[in-house]
């Protein structure tokens, strides 16, 4: 593509895709797209994030997240859609504006480049990170169970072959780390959203206890909410509520970190689909799939905005 | 490439918590190389599970031994993904 505007977003793109799409976003909007790195990957590539920003100094700020789970490929096509979403509609869009003139946002595409790369080049099915266990021939971790939140308790495993190994120690993975430092170096992040798929759920802490977050009744109702703004658009159906009380336990994951953190308005999305493609969803659906959950994050977003803490 | 020729997904529906608990106890089972998509959580919440090739037949037999409905979800798990590489390659090549 030669710019972002004839960029394809109705089709899935590697990782390289996906970085000099972030490039050029950034050479086309300098003054509201900044690029972050954060980090590198254990097999040291680099980790980006999207900072959207009108200015201001380190004001309040919501985060995005995509991808964490590397074959949740309609994950990161809609990151990409959002980001270019947001540079259409500042200054358009009264809402997208006025979030955008008082808050910064945050947006990590590609959660788990190397995940995302092994996915385009050798198992479409992978899931974890590519790090090595020492004593293990298996490799990677759950980058979603390897928070300090409940880290190791029930909903995860100890086996470093499976899927939902929740590695040595929490933060071990590089990628997590990498999250965990600008959280907290921030320090005024608001809202934190991170996206998975598949299975149309729209989710809240905790996942590692049946204990109800204090802020429960508040983060159901912007679930709500939330649910009923992305059904708007074709009629979608999440199902919403805690972690554990919709899907199961999981313990180590993303929202429960940033919840405790302080961050009170933290969800996580499972995007379309409840039982016809699963991670496979056609390339045809990127684009429906997130407008819809556009609709929900700006729901999220706007409460943020009009609710400080 | 890892190949995923023959795998299928089943969308497998426990009807009881003792169902949740036999399809619980596939997990463990390392040798049929199962991938839970999602897992087993509570009756009436449906299971999805990719089953390589190999394993189809042993696995059917344990849900219908025990009595447990599935239905296929993907046939052929290769199929969708020589699909969506077409459909990548010919956005690259346009």
């Amino acid at each position: 593509a030669t710019s972002t505007d004839t960029f394809n977003y109705a089709t899935y793109h590697t990782l390289e895709e996906i970085y000099d799409f972030i490039d050029q976003l950034v050479a086309e909007h300098p003054q509201l797209v900044s690029k972050i790195q954060i980090g590198n990957t254990y097999e040291g590539r680099p980790i980006y994030v999207l900072k959207f920003s009108t200015g201001g100094n380190n004001r309040p700020a919501i985060w995005i997240d995509t991808g964490i789970h590397s074959r949740e490929w309609v994950t990161q096509a809609s990151g990409v859609w959002f980001a270019k979403k947001i540079t259409e509609d500042y200054g358009q869009d009264p809402t997208v504006t006025s979030i955008l003139d008082n808050l910064d946002v945050f947006l990590e595409i590609v959660t788990n480049p190397d995940g995302f790369a092994f996915t385009h080049s050798q198992n479409r099915m992978w899931r974890k990170t590519r790090s090595r266990t020492s004593g293990s021939f298996c490799i990677g971790v759950d980058p979603n169970r390897n928070w300090d939140a409940g880290f190791g308790k029930a909903g995860a495993s100890s086996n470093p072959c499976s899927d939902t190994y929740h590695g040595k120690t929490a933060n071990s993975e590089v990628e997590v780390k990498s999250i965990v430092d600008f959280v907290k170096n921030h320090g005024n992040i608001k809202a934190f959203i991170s996206i998975h798929s598949y299975s149309q759920l729209l989710l809240y802490p905790y996942g590692y206890t049946s204990e109800p977050a204090p802020d429960q009744k508040e983060l159901h109702q912007v679930a709500k909410s939330a649910v009923t703004a992305l059904a708007s658009l074709y009629g979608t159906k999440y199902q919403y509520g805690s972690i554990i009380d919709t899907i199961y336990q999981a313990s180590g994951s993303t929202v429960d970190w940033t919840y405790n953190q302080g961050i009170k308005y933290s969800f996580t999305f499972e995007l379309r689909d409840t039982g016809r493609y699963g991670f496979l969803l056609p390339a045809s659906q990127i684009i429906p799939t997130a407008q819809e959950t556009w609709l929900a994050l700006l729901t999220i977003m706007e409460h943020t905005q009009t609710h400080p803490y | 490439s890892e190949d995923f020729v023959g795998h299928q997904v089943l969308r497998i529906s426990a009807a009881n918590e003792a169902q949740v608990q036999k399809v619980a106890e596939l997990q463990d089972l390392e040798h049929l190389q199962l991938d839970f998509w999602r897992g087993p959580a509570r009756p009436g919440s449906p299971i999805d599970v990719r089953v390589p090739f190999p394993s189809i037949q042993a696995v059917k037999i344990f849900l219908e031994a025990h009595g447990i409905g599935y239905e296929i979800m993907i046939e052929d798990v290769q199929t969708l993904l020589d699909e969506e590489q077409e459909q990548m390659s010919a956005f690259r090549a346009r």
